[in-house]
């Protein structure tokens, strides 16, 4: 379902070049669930943004679900973005002056969905990733695992097909880890394409495949 | 060095009160090295922002230095968290509009240190975390973790006796994990008094003690 060909990602810094991806091949199937994994700076955060369609790499192809991303145009771009990708971003991204049933509302609010409906999914999908109560809070009401958790809960809310989640537990002590990953292995195994980036080898164990990046480049590639 | 005793912090939600810290007593000596753990919105930031006189107790009694915060003036507050005290933060708090070598030098340029010197330092802090390569990046040019042992090299450059770190590996690859926990533990053997939130078990195997938080209250204080 998604099929990159040597990918690269390039910053020009007055006479320097960060070259945070540096000719990247990977293939993921309709049914992967891998995490990807390497030191802090390695491009793993470059390679998610450029996988869920927010960043477009220097040079290489990148083909998601048949088509290729570098000849979609803006509302191909958008749909896909709203309606197959959800992510779960580094730095959380969630709006500050709204609460958090309203941050989690946002994707249905674009996707048309009825207020009551949308309430209903919200105010789910938040009880599931335990914070029922905390349903008025902002984000500045709210403890770093509990924004951590709304993000969650807001990247799954349209049902997309492909979840993309960068250090989704990294805020979150083990009990509340391991609830996030009972949530992604339930969505595994019903179909979806998981991939996780972390730092901590006891959450790459509930996946299923562990790519390893080094300076921009794939160093290793495994099943377990 | 600090004596907290039976601290409460509530918050008023409506009709609804969100105790966030729900009667703390808690001593630290001039060369504590303890960790505070616990779930997801049991209260450590809180306790931590309390601790680092950036917010107030709803009641209760902070003896820092023999002094009651309660009762200092605004000047000597602002003395307390410039000099005495580093902080790192959860969400890191960067300034996203300068580069990271002028956001190290912040707490320099209210100390009132000439540039050159300045300068020197935040280069030699950036070195020691690894960054000395991305002096001229900006955060929004940098990775989560990069961003994260930024936000360290600030907490640490003004040399203060009591440093308070929130999750300050929450971001980091093994590897580099091991090297900021290096730089906590010179700065604990220098005599320093270092609090730190993880949880991540390995990192505070690194201290001394570990107090682990549950509701807003302690349930556990062990010296190891
Ligand atoms: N401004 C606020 N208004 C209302 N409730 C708040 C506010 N700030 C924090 N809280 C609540 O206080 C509780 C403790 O928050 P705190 O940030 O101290 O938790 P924490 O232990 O650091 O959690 P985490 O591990 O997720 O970072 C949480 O349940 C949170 O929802
Ligand atoms: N806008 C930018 N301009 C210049 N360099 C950048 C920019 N964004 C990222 N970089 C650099 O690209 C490299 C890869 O960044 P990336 O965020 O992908 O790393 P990462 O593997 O996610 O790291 P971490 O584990 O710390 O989150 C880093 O060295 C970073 O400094
Ligand atoms: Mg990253
Ligand atoms: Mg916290």
């Amino acid at each position: 379902v998604i099929t990159m060909r040597d990918l690269k990602r390039h910053y020009s810094m007055g006479e320097e070049t960060v070259k945070a991806l540096d000719g990247v091949d990977l293939e993921f199937l309709k049914n992967d669930y891998a995490a990807i994994m390497g030191p802090s700076g390695s491009g793993k955060s470059t390679l998610m943004n450029i996988i869920g369609c927010l960043d477009t790499p220097t040079s290489g192809t990148y083909i998601l679900n048949g088509q290729n991303v570098a000849e979609m145009d803006d509302d191909e771009l958008a749909r896909v973005r709203n309606r197959e990708i959800g992510f779960v971003f580094q730095t959380f991204n969630l709006l500050p002056r709204i609460n958090c049933l309203r941050n989690v509302e946002l994707p249905l609010i674009y996707a048309g969905v009825n207020p009551r409906e949308r309430e209903e999914r919200a105010t789910e999908a938040l009880n599931r990733v335990g914070l029922g109560d905390r349903i008025t809070h902002k984000p500045t009401e709210l403890s770093g695992g509990q924004i951590q958790r709304v993000a969650i809960a807001r990247a799954l809310i349209n049902n997309p097909s492909i979840i993309l989640a960068d250090e989704p537990t990294g805020n979150l002590d083990t009990a509340t880890s391991q609830d996030i990953m009972e949530i992604f292995s339930d969505l595994s195994k019903a179909g979806n394409t998981i991939i996780l980036i972390t730092h901590e080898e006891d959450i790459a164990l509930y996946t299923r495949r562990i790519i390893r990046l080094r300076d921009g480049r794939i160093e290793s590639d495994k099943k377990q």
